[in-house]
């Protein structure tokens, strides 16, 4: 479950969007006992100054990608776009499922939730 | 309309990126899930994590030991043993349990191997036995003893096997079998061996955060 997409407006900046991944859905719920799914987000919005210069709450903005915004905005092409929107802060989840012997696991996995979105 | 999941090579491939080295194959047999089990997930949960206190990456807390892995793995040779406490010549019967460990990956290192048991006498009055654990190889017959513990009647029994029976720095068996024999002492009354289980912690380095690099 997801947000609708959103295009190149002004309100469109890069940030942390909801998704709800469903183990269901993907049709892992035979063997997944927990969590039945999480809430995994996911980054989009536009990366165009002044939207690459993030507040104080924000992700710090790496150099480049204020330079790379930079020259984006003086000379637009097509082979070099805007910096990305991408995971700036991510958190980890434990899943807990059955595996082909049989046997309850408990597994901890690094990087499974967005939490902070920036312009890199 | 939907796409249906992936499978084939590209679900190998999805599921190797998680770290996990075979496709499930889906459909479990139904199980209750153990209460320890539930115990960890639970206090994995960030939101159940207390204030103050941040999750250690890559260890489980409750058993105070570095590790992002953790399987129970009940005895799958439970069903072949008989269901009382059958006595030969006076002494008290002796059990094998056999653990698969197909599952568990080669990059994995065990940091902890409890044996979990639950014994039941016909009488609780007893002063208790003595249980030894052995490997079993190939062979029927079981190797030296590799510990004798001192064992209650109505209390879970829980031996670290890490060192004894799993090696520490060696990849895991794909099967662990052990025998195991309960000693009288001077009580008269046999047990039986109601559950047995392996409780098993290992760590994938690969699956841990790297360390952060001053620039």
């Amino acid at each position: 479950h997801t947000e609708p997409r959103v295009g190149g407006g002004p309100g469109g900046a890069c940030r942390t969007r909801r998704l709800h991944v469903s183990f269901r859905e993907v049709g892992w719920h035979r063997w997944v006992i927990a969590p039945r799914g999480f809430l995994a987000n996911f980054c989009q919005g536009v990366c165009t100054l002044p939207e690459a210069l993030q507040g104080p709450g924000g992700p710090p903005v790496l150099n480049h990608a204020v330079l790379h915004a930079l020259m984006h905005a003086a000379s637009p092409t097509q082979g070099a776009g805007p910096p990305c929107c991408v995971p700036a802060r991510l958190s980890p989840i434990s899943v807990l499922f059955f595996d082909n012997s049989d046997n309850v696991v408990l597994r901890h996995y690094e990087d499974m939730v967005v939490d902070e979105c920036g312009c890199r | 309309t939907r796409a249906p999941a992936p499978s084939g090579p590209a679900a190998a491939a999805l599921f190797q990126a998680l770290g996990m080295h075979e496709v499930p194959r889906g459909v479990p047999t139904p199980r209750p899930v153990p209460p320890v089990m539930w115990r960890l997930f639970r206090r994995r949960d960030p939101r159940e994590a207390r204030a103050g206190y941040p999750l250690r990456p890559c260890h489980v807390e409750e058993l105070g030991v570095a590790g992002n892995i953790v399987r129970h793995i009940p005895d799958s040779g439970l069903f072949s043993r008989p269901p009382g406490p059958t006595r030969t010549s006076g002494l008290c019967p002796k059990w094998t349990v056999t653990f698969d460990l197909k599952g568990v990956g080669p990059a994995e290192h065990p940091t902890r191997a409890r044996l979990e048991l639950r014994l039941e006498a016909e009488h609780e009055d007893t002063h208790g036995w003595e249980l030894s654990v052995a490997l079993l190889a190939e062979v029927e017959h079981p190797g030296p003893e590799l510990l004798r513990m001192p064992v209650a009647p109505g209390l879970p029994v829980r031996a670290d096997l890490l060192g004894a029976a799993v090696a520490t720095n060696a990849s895991m068996p794909r099967t662990l079998r052990l025998a195991l024999a309960l000693h009288r002492g001077a009580t008269t009354v046999c047990a039986r061996l109601a559950e047995a289980s392996l409780l098993l912690v290992t760590l994938d380095a690969r699956l841990c955060p790297p360390p952060r690099l001053r620039r």
